[in-house]
């Protein structure tokens, strides 16, 4: 049964093609299941760019309220928030390769495409929001996911969010409850100045029975680079930057509270939209600064009592 | 032949496997559910297809890295791999993987087969000493070992003449952090929100505390196997004593001054940073405090 | 090696030690 979900069944997506029901409801798509195959492609790919932002395509199909994200290919276009629809840069690229996909079996069609934010969380900037928009104009159905492989290796969990836009102009009725997240200074306005033009799905992950086994299996082997592996010394340059950017937010902290005469009170607007206050938030990012550095640590730790105080 | 004497040492990363993995289970997918429409019998009925695609990677030295892979067409009247399309392949991912050479191809099966040589040679004027990397899509829960084989082909004098044969090479599972994370995700099923701070603590513990069980599990086996040897219950082994011996003497593993000044160093900025989010956070109940304090004994509101 | 982290630190001490007063100057 678990395999039943990588048969692609054409004539069902032609249908879902003609009748179109994200049509009359923007917020018609709310899930995403992502291949264990994909999801493992996208993250390496966006942790080999370094602090490049990489991009590729996502392959895959619908069912019902979600998309199904079966596989991903890597795009050779660098630098994405440079320009709007920087794969415009690739289309030679992704006919060719999805030509010879399709030849190989590969039957299902595009569905997204995924881009890195090396440092600086998974949200969509400006750039992103235009170029989704234009992908949902033209190439329904359509998601943008968004990977942090940074962020990934210093918390040691993978960073990814998947978003749809909403059409230009649409006011969503409700809200949308997104979940905390450490925003650098340098990137607060483009991040909030279009927060509200995209809402956020939820992601599922789903493997085949021989994926589960043989990952049962992998794991006899690579339980090795789990305990080799050292989180503190990877990522220096990242923990100083987030460390930096934390400083410089306090400063501003300081100068809003120093100009205030209830600074941890809310505004009206602010109560409104639910938001914590500039020091609270502050706190936030860094217990999850500290977290990571610690859970860093007691790794090392571990390792230089288990390793290192045996005598012959 | 048992085992390969190039001296090459092969590194695997799991992407390949699930790879191969996705590409069988696809096709294998397709065709029962072609059978079922065709009204043949059941999907059981059905012999597990074969699949094929290259293995890419890098060589730097004697060591052979396999990262990735791609899917290739079987053509039947050559009984080989299509020329054409691999080549279109090859230039595609070069464009986006150029540090990537073909270093050989992947099927699936139990075993190696004749007819699998002729594919092996075809491939001989792209990389000269490709491998061939097979998996065994046969689920069977009391397997221990990774049903991956990878072999190398040697000229062996057979009967007098001289034959290309394939050869078995042991491997190691590689992964950079990023896949290695990836991998503890999917294969965990972990949740990508952040949780709290108690079940960070826990996802994080949990992992190295398996880590660790393995190790120690390995540990036992090696030392009631060396307590059997000892009263005799089973034939000394000499080099498995020479081996436990020098891993012995590696131990401790790092014992040097810098290695205490760098450790401490890191030890110490943990606890740096640690003090400073404390403070961090008493300031920020401070000021919550002075607002209250404020807003009660305002005299104007 | 450990320099921009160490500034980095340091910056946040500095910020620190800066709020301390700012906030019990608010009382």
């Amino acid at each position: 049964a678990s395999d039943a979900i990588f048969y692609y069944d054409e004539a069902a997506q032609a249908k879902l093609q003609q009748e179109k029901p994200w049509v009359n409801d923007p917020h018609y798509f709310k899930r995403v299941k992502i291949s264990a195959l994909a999801l493992l492609k996208m993250v390496v790919h966006a942790r080999s760019g370094g602090n490049i932002e990489v991009m590729g395509l996502m392959q895959g199909k619908t069912d019902g309220d979600a998309i199904i994200v079966m596989d991903a290919f890597a795009l050779p276009v660098e630098g994405t928030e440079t320009r709007v629809n920087a794969q415009a840069d690739a289309y030679e690229y992704m006919v060719d390769y999805s030509q010879t996909n399709k030849q190989a079996g590969r039957l299902e069609n595009a569905v997204g495409w995924y881009h890195s934010h090396p440092g600086y969380g998974c949200w969509l900037s400006g750039i992103d929001v235009s170029t989704q928009m234009l992908n949902q104009q033209y190439q329904e159905p359509f998601l943008a996911v968004v990977i942090d492989p940074t962020r990934t290796v210093s918390a040691g969990k993978v960073d990814i969010g998947a978003f749809r836009t909403y059409p230009e102009g649409y006011k969503p009725p409700d809200e949308p409850v997104s979940e905390y997240q450490t925003i650098p200074l340098n990137k607060i306005e483009d991040f909030g100045v279009h927060c509200k033009q995209y809402y956020a799905l939820d992601i599922t992950y789903f493997k085949s029975s021989l994926d589960s086994h043989l990952l049962d299996l992998l794991w006899n082997k690579y339980w090795v680079n789990t305990l080799s592996s050292s989180p503190l010394l990877g990522n220096g340059d990242y923990v100083a930057g987030q460390i930096s950017d934390l400083a410089e937010k306090l400063e501003q902290a300081e100068n809003q509270l120093a100009h205030t005469r209830f600074g941890s009170m809310l505004t009206p607007s602010q109560r409104k939209k639910e938001e914590d206050p500039a020091l609270a938030k502050i706190k936030r990012d860094s217990t999850k600064i500290t977290v990571e550095q610690v859970h860093g640590l007691m790794s090392q730790v571990i390792k230089d009592i288990l390793f290192n105080s045996v005598r012959p | 032949a048992a085992s390969s004497s190039s001296g090459l040492t092969f590194k695997l990363h799991p992407l390949v496997i699930l790879n191969i993995s996705d590409h069988y289970t696809r096709v294998k997918s397709q065709a029962a559910q072609h059978h079922l429409a065709t009204g043949n019998g059941g999907a059981g009925d059905l012999p597990p297809p074969r699949v094929y695609g290259c293995v890419i990677g890098v060589q730097r030295g004697r060591t052979v890295e396999i990262f990735n892979s791609f899917e290739l067409l079987y053509d039947p009247s050559t009984h080989s791999l299509d020329r054409a399309f691999l080549e279109k392949k090859q230039e595609l991912y070069k464009k986006v993987f150029p540090n990537f050479y073909i270093l050989g191809w992947y099927s699936t099966g139990s075993e190696a087969q004749e007819s699998d040589m002729h594919i092996h040679k075809a491939l001989m004027d792209i990389n000269e000493n490709p491998v061939y990397v097979l998996l065994n899509p046969a689920i069977n829960p009391a397997q221990k070992d990774l049903p991956v084989t990878i072999y190398e082909s040697e000229l062996h004098v057979i009967d007098g003449s001289p034959q290309l044969i394939f050869v078995r090479s042991s491997y190691t599972i590689e992964t950079v952090e990023a896949e290695r994370i990836s991998v503890d995700h999917v294969a965990h099923l972990k949740p990508s929100d952040g949780g709290s701070a108690a079940t960070q603590l826990a996802a994080h513990l949990t992992g190295i505390h398996s880590a660790i069980k393995m190790l120690n599990s390995r540990i036992r086996v090696l030392h009631e196997y060396l307590v059997a040897m000892q009263k005799g219950d089973i034939p000394c082994e000499n080099s498995l004593l020479r081996q436990v011996s020098s891993l012995l003497r590696r131990l401790p593993a790092i014992e040097s001054g810098k290695f205490q000044d760098d450790f401490l160093m890191e030890y110490n900025d943990t606890l740096l940073v640690t003090y400073l989010a404390m403070l961090t956070n008493c300031s920020s109940a401070m000021n919550e405090l002075v607002d209250k304090i404020n807003t009660a004994y305002d005299r104007h509101s | 090696k450990g320099m921009r982290k160490h500034t980095a630190l340091d910056k946040w001490n500095t910020q620190l030690r800066s709020l301390y007063p700012t906030i019990c100057n608010r009382v």
